[in-house]
């Protein structure tokens, strides 16, 4: 891992005077290699290895007996930090009845599931939450959410026609008249460049006006995980990303990119495919993933 | 790229940049680079095209191209009947649709199908799988939430053996390859099919997500260890993603990449072919 890694680079510097510009270029190549093995984007990569350069060219670190541990250490707090400090938790006005979240992303990313997920935790936490079937494109969407919701006694709203807004504004009025006091909207999986998709998206959530528009990603993502959260922060101003199928192993880079480019905070990450496996983010765990 | 017609360290360095930015990795990318700094020592080429064309071909390398025994084009013949195909993958990589696209490519080429719904854990997975074959006007065979997927892979086989099908199609559910139970499930689906006929399966495509990093090497490199995994589908290249693994996970493994997938529709499957995909890899 890099631990070891940088641990091998500076007992071979052990035997020069002093940490340096130049011998500090071997550590840093290192570093970044790391981080691209790890899936975090390249320019992020090299950003984040131009900022670790400068801490690491600090006093203490050229002063210290051990500067490998030093780095890695300086490593790890840029990723921590990145990774976004302390759990942000959803932002459901208590007041507004009913809270609407909304979840978009692209295809397979883990939408539906997350969207069922999210319901038995609020329904757990005393909510009366209500399932919205807004996904009228893919073969058995609403047949999926359906069952999901039977699993863990939530209503699924949904629609015959192929609209996503009807079924959206007819699942917001069916928990007006049903008193649900949180609606959950989960949408088709769609690509960035696809403008009738995204337009469809932006539609949606300027109708429902959602308290939370959650950005459901898969932490296996590569490199165009910043470009895809870029084009629907861009167009959504989404309030929080979803990280999902942690339960992998996949080193996640992706999420460290996308903390970096659109700095929202991530609120939950998936770790299973149980109705049951959803957990709070913790950020500084993320950060030991992503190193390894 | 640009313009240029030697190989100089601003030529290398973006290239670094193209292939990296492309999912290939660290490793295979510094592999690309050095060969073709070997190749291209103390050469100036005639134009920038010659020179693109050297560092496709030293890409095109990598890739394996598949085997006369697991042929690619839907109308070729087949080495048995019923000749089975089984459909493996992690979560959400497009597995079931891209069962409905080669069950229609091949009904198409006048092949006599059956699909195998052996995703018997997921919500709706068999109502997918339904619909699906429903559009390819094909049969399905399944057993619905619960059932085993050993027992729904058993009595495809069985029946397109006495109905004399040509192609058997098995979707199955999808497990992260670090999973041990759920990848000694897999184990134990081979198993069960052979004994209905040995040589089945056929074929072991593994279904790749392109938007996916590193991990898809380890994805193949374990499912490769628990089936004998025989051919890749890249899906999802019709966003914006490369699916440069692939050129790690070939040249590590001899996998080569059957077809990939461009869309949702069920005529969104492409036969891979090397060179477009070399092009675009390096747009
Ligand atoms: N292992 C694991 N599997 C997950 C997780 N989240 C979702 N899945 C699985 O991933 C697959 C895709 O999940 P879906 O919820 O259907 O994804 P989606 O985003 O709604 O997909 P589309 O609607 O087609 O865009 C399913 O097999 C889920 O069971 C997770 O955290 N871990
Ligand atoms: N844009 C695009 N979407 C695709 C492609 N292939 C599959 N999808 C979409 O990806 C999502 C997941 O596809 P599935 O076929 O359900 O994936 P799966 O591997 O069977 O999923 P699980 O069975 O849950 O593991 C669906 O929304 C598909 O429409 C493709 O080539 N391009
Ligand atoms: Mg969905
Ligand atoms: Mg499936």
């Amino acid at each position: 891992n890099l631990s070891d890694k940088l641990e091998l680079t500076f007992k071979k510097l052990a035997g020069q005077a002093t940490i340096n510009e130049v011998n500090i270029g071997i550590a840093m190549r290192d570093i970044k290699r790391a981080l691209l093995s790890a899936d975090v984007n390249y320019k992020v990569a090299k950003k984040l290895v131009e900022d670790i350069r400068e801490k690491s060219l600090g006093e203490s670190v050229i002063k210290s007996v051990s500067p490998a541990q030093m780095i890695v250490k300086i490593v790890n707090d840029e990723l921590t930090e990145i990774m976004g400090g302390e759990n942000q938790p959803l932002n459901l006005p208590p007041k507004k009845i009913p809270a609407i979240v909304m979840v978009a992303g692209l295809q397979g990313s883990g939408k539906t599931t997350f969207c069922a997920k999210l319901a038995k935790r609020l329904k757990k936490n005393g909510k009366n939450p209500i399932l919205v079937a807004a996904d009228v494109y893919r073969p058995a969407a609403i047949e999926q959410l359906r069952t999901l919701g039977e699993q863990i006694d939530v209503p699924v709203f949904s629609v015959e026609e192929p609209d996503a807004m009807k079924a959206a504004l007819g699942g917001l009025e069916a928990a007006k008249s049903g008193a649900k006091d949180v609606v959950i909207v989960d949408t088709a999986g769609r690509l960035q460049i696809d403008e009738v998709m995204m337009a469809e998206a932006e539609a949606l959530k300027n109708r429902l006006s959602p308290d939370e528009l959650l950005f459901v990603v898969d932490s296996m993502m590569g490199q165009e995980a910043v470009n895809t959260a870029k084009a629907f922060n861009d167009r959504l101003d989404f309030d929080g990303v979803v990280l999902t199928k942690l339960d992998g192993d996949a080193r996640g880079g992706a999420a460290l990119s996308i903390r970096q480019v659109v700095e929202k905070p991530i609120k939950f990450m998936s770790v299973g495919e149980k109705v049951d496996d959803l957990d709070v983010f913790y950020p500084d765990r993320m950060a030991q993933r992503i190193l390894g | 790229s640009k313009g240029k017609t030697e190989v100089d360290d601003e030529f290398l360095e973006e290239l670094e940049n193209i292939l990296v930015a492309a999912d290939v990795g660290v490793e295979t990318t510094l592999d690309i680079v050095d060969a073709i700094t070997e190749r291209s020592k103390g050469k100036t080429y005639r134009s920038e095209e010659e020179l693109n064309e050297m560092v496709m071909e030293e890409i095109r390398k990598l890739l394996v191209e598949s085997s006369h025994d697991h042929p690619v084009d839907f109308d070729a013949p087949l080495s048995a009947k019923p000749y089975v195909i089984m459909i493996v993958g992690v979560n959400g990589a497009g597995k079931t649709t891209s069962v409905a696209k080669l069950a229609h490519n091949y009904d198409k080429a006048g092949k006599k199908v059956v699909i195998a719904a052996a995703d018997t854990f997921r919500a709706a997975a068999y109502e997918q799988l339904k619909i699906w074959a429903d559009r390819a006007g094909v049969p399905i065979i399944g057993q619905g939430q619960g059932a085993d997927p050993a027992s729904v892979v058993f009595d495809s086989v069985s029946s397109a053996v006495s109905k004399g099908t040509d192609v058997v199609l098995v979707d199955t559910a999808g497990r992260l390859h670090n999973k041990s139970h759920l990848m000694e499930e897999l184990a134990k689906i081979m198993r069960v099919a052979k004994k209905k006929i040995p040589e089945a399966p056929h074929e072991v495509l593994l279904v790749l997500d392109g938007t996916t990093g590193q991990n898809a090497v380890q994805q193949a490199r374990e499912f490769t260890k628990f089936v004998n995994v025989t051919g890749l589908v890249v899906t999802k290249l019709d966003g914006t993603s490369k699916g440069g693994i692939v050129l790690s996970i070939s040249r590590e493994l001899n996998l080569p990449v059957k077809y990939i997938g461009v869309g949702e529709k069920i005529d969104d499957l492409q036969l891979f072919d090397r060179s477009s995909f070399v092009e675009a890899l390096l747009e």
